[in-house]
């Protein structure tokens, strides 16, 4: 049996637009640690990981490591069902083919359920090293996607250049060119409105602007994002999954692969 | 122009 349930049901909602435009399906495999998913866009250029920890969960119950298989765009469908304020509560059988989802309002005057059907997938998991990276950007989520979209206007591609200066945004096409550069704060009275750049050493890589605006779908779930870069290795973009209250309750990170010279 | 690496590439089949 695998239940869990969670007070701030909008979390999950913001997790799921964070992938169902990515994702067509992908498995959340529930363990005593909490919910996990990992998997590859189609043209696998892209890898998402996502962790639920099972702690924060207001009840979390796992008799047994299960795998459920999930059409992405079905479970979106159904949560959007769920108010901003329900409280949600996700049920699987063992050796189930549905599994359940359950809305209860905060005054518990309306209580909804629904169930949908689980798939048989045949999911490949890929090892992700640890990686020191050579350069760590945090800033706020809403810039790194007011970033995205701006360049997007210019071109298919982003430059990111990244210094002990600061971090430069560029990107080129038919119409002219476009550079955004971001200074490290220096006195921020918002911690969630600082741009801190950790760097070992300068970093240039190239990433497609179609896959960051694909990300930047998770900004809803965070007031920051941070990017870690390192020459030849994929571009890891995470949002962490906090509470009202800023307790950590799980990430979301996206891998990239650089773009190349041609 | 550039090209698009796929992440394959990086990452080890478990």
């Amino acid at each position: 049996m695998f239940e869990a349930r969670l007070v701030e049901g909008s979390l999950l909602k913001k997790v799921m637009e964070s992938i169902k435009d990515l994702l067509n399906e992908a498995s959340w495999d529930c363990s005593g640690n909490g919910m996990c998913l990992q998997a590859m866009d189609s043209s696998h250029v892209a890898l998402v990981s996502l962790m639920l920890k099972s702690d924060g969960f207001e009840n979390y119950r796992c008799d047994r490591s299960i795998s459920l298989g999930i059409n992405l765009a079905s479970m979106s469908k159904i949560l959007k069902c769920a108010s901003n304020d329900d409280i949600i509560t996700i049920r699987a059988e063992d050796d189930a083919d549905a599994i359940t989802f359950m809305f209860e309002s905060p005054k518990q005057d309306r209580v909804s359920d629904y169930e949908m059907k689980l798939m048989n997938l045949d999911t490949e998991h890929l090892g992700i090293p640890d990686t020191e990276y050579a350069c760590v950007i945090k800033m706020p989520s809403g810039e790194f996607s007011r970033i995205c979209r701006d360049l997007s206007v210019l071109g298919d591609s982003v430059i990111i250049c990244c210094t002990k200066d600061g971090v430069r945004f560029s990107a080129k096409g038919d119409l002219g060119n476009g550079n955004i550069k971001l200074a490290q704060s220096a006195n921020v009275d918002k911690e969630e409105e600082a741009v801190v750049v950790d760097m070992r050493e300068a970093v240039t890589l190239t990433f497609s602007l179609r896959y960051l605006n694909f990300f930047t779908k998770a900004a809803p779930l965070s007031s920051q994002v941070s990017l870690s870069m390192s020459e030849d290795v994929p571009l890891m973009v995470e949002y962490k999954i906090n509470d009202k209250e800023g307790d950590s309750k799980g990430y979301v990170r996206y891998y990239l692969a650089p773009k190349i010279e041609d | 122009f550039c090209d698009q690496i796929i992440i394959f590439n990086f990452f080890l089949d478990k």
